[in-house]
């Protein structure tokens, strides 16, 4: 199976970090640059970096990058053709203006893509790479969203399953993050955007009606990352965040919502993000190419 | 003793909660808005949070306000009347060129009043209005500052005593934290930014020099601020943060810079503050405004 998952968020928000803790795999190096055998592709972000230290400030900033790594990744025994779509740049500006277009532009591109190949006489050998999932990254402010953060939900949500989760969310205490969520969702949803749901079947047992609820219920995620092994105080060796005050563990139900993530992306609800881009995401953006 | 103290960054980063901590007075209350007795002051700051839940998204965002909130600290036996001003809308917008500007505009305009009111017959009862310290708000990103944060810093480095501090620093390890600020004093090394530093005094003895250096290694300050009680594990009662997997104290010096902060703000170097804005910023306003 393949996995194009697009993310998107600004800069430091820990997406690389996230990246390879969900997939358990350093794809990222801990500077956010994608690791040795991948490196060539990030090349040019790394030099950002250093040339922004270094260069006269007021001159005109790089706009939105798409960058691409592809990797195989094996889950449970299922192996997975993962391909992380990637758009350093975006929101880290002064002038923000539109700078979700490129990204809108790489969704389309990939549908057609698809397109194309669906007209190509080998058919059967179509490489799928259109965009599956969106993990936009919130800023942990604990205020509501910002007008950039409506902006890109309103332009993407009905071009893929849009996934939102609170970036770094060990920053706020799980009342501050109870508020949080709640005034996203009304945010969210006065501006009309609709996030990936779980479909639900009419044959589904009770419980994974329940399950589906409450994962629902979660969105947006929030989430912690780490690929750093740490001590815990009670000497259990864990994914986490060491602080003076305590152990933050990745894998701790009660710490994030991390594990949730994980399993709607991963384990649970992989296969329903293909179906949904491939019946409702692509025939929509078929049928309003034809239309217009 | 006046204080007029500037706070600028991005909301959400804990400005209202971080005043509140220094003074240990509920200036802001928890939804960022100055307390009852002040409150008809942000009263349209309120009303835009609360508006900007319901409005038509894409509308024009207001640009930067500056709002001002008055009251009388004692700290340590000493009266003081504290002014903080404060910007909210820098930073939150999809377009924040000039930004800054409104706020240059601010320092400014108590710079104009005290030149008048120098002029005046009265000039024995000049109150002073002029900003004695900016604290500005880094995003705690763990990557490098932004270019706003440069823009902003170049724009009034020469205008008032800038402190710049990495807001909610507990979301980053320690290690994390010294990266980030080895890197954020290269980035305002380069741009040519100069901090406030307190004055070295050729008589001052060994202990007063180190602490001073200390202080200065520690800029810019990696802050939390709280004014919450919460109970830490070994059952203190202390003002902190309280999470799944532990507590932070905002008086503890091994979590935060906070204390630091506080003491060089208002019991160390207050009155160096208001000398370096009297001797050195002022009179460089006053022979700019005259050769101009
Ligand atoms: N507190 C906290 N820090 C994180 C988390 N994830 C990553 N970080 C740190 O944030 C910094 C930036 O992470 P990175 O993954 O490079 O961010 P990116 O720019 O969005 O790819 C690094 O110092 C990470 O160690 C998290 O969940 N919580
Ligand atoms: N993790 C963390 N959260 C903080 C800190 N200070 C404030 N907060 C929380 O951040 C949110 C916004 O704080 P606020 O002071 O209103 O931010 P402002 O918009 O900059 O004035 C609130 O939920 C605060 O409880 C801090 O030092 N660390």
């Amino acid at each position: 199976f393949s996995l194009n998952l697009l993310c998107v968020g600004q800069g430091g928000l820990g997406k690389s970090t996230l990246i390879n803790t969900l997939f358990n795999k350093q794809l990222y190096d801990l500077e956010g640059k994608p690791t040795e055998d991948l490196a060539a592709l990030k090349l040019e972000d790394s030099e950002n970096l250093s040339e922004s230290l270094e260069r006269p400030q007021g001159e005109e900033q790089p706009s939105v990058k798409i960058e691409t790594i592809s990797t195989d990744i094996e889950e449970n025994g299922v192996k997975l053709a993962l391909t992380v779509v990637d758009a350093p740049g975006f929101g880290d500006a002064i002038d923000n203006t539109d700078s979700w277009v490129p990204i809108v532009r790489e969704i389309d591109s990939r549908f057609d893509q698809y397109l194309d190949a669906e007209n190509r006489i080998d058919r059967d050998v179509i490489q799928d790479h259109r965009i599956h999932a969106c993990l936009y990254f919130i800023e942990p402010t604990g205020h509501c969203l910002a007008p950039l953060d409506l902006e890109f939900c309103k332009a993407v949500h009905q071009k893929c399953n849009l996934i939102p989760v609170i970036a770094k969310s060990d920053i706020l205490t799980d009342e501050e993050i109870e508020q949080f969520k709640h005034t996203i969702k009304t945010q969210l949803d006065n501006a009309g955007v609709e996030l990936f749901e779980p479909p639900q079947y009419s044959l589904d047992d009770k419980d994974t009606v329940a399950r589906c609820a409450a994962l629902c219920t979660r969105m947006p995620f929030a989430v912690v990352g780490s690929t750093s092994e740490v001590s815990t105080p009670d000497g259990r060796r864990v994914r986490g965040r060491s602080y003076p005050w305590g152990v933050i563990e990745v894998d701790n139900e009660s710490h994030s919502d991390f594990v949730h993530l994980r399993d709607l992306l991963i384990r649970l609800y992989l296969m329903e993000l293909r179906e949904k881009t491939e019946n409702v995401l692509f025939e929509r953006y078929r049928s309003e190419k034809l239309m217009s």
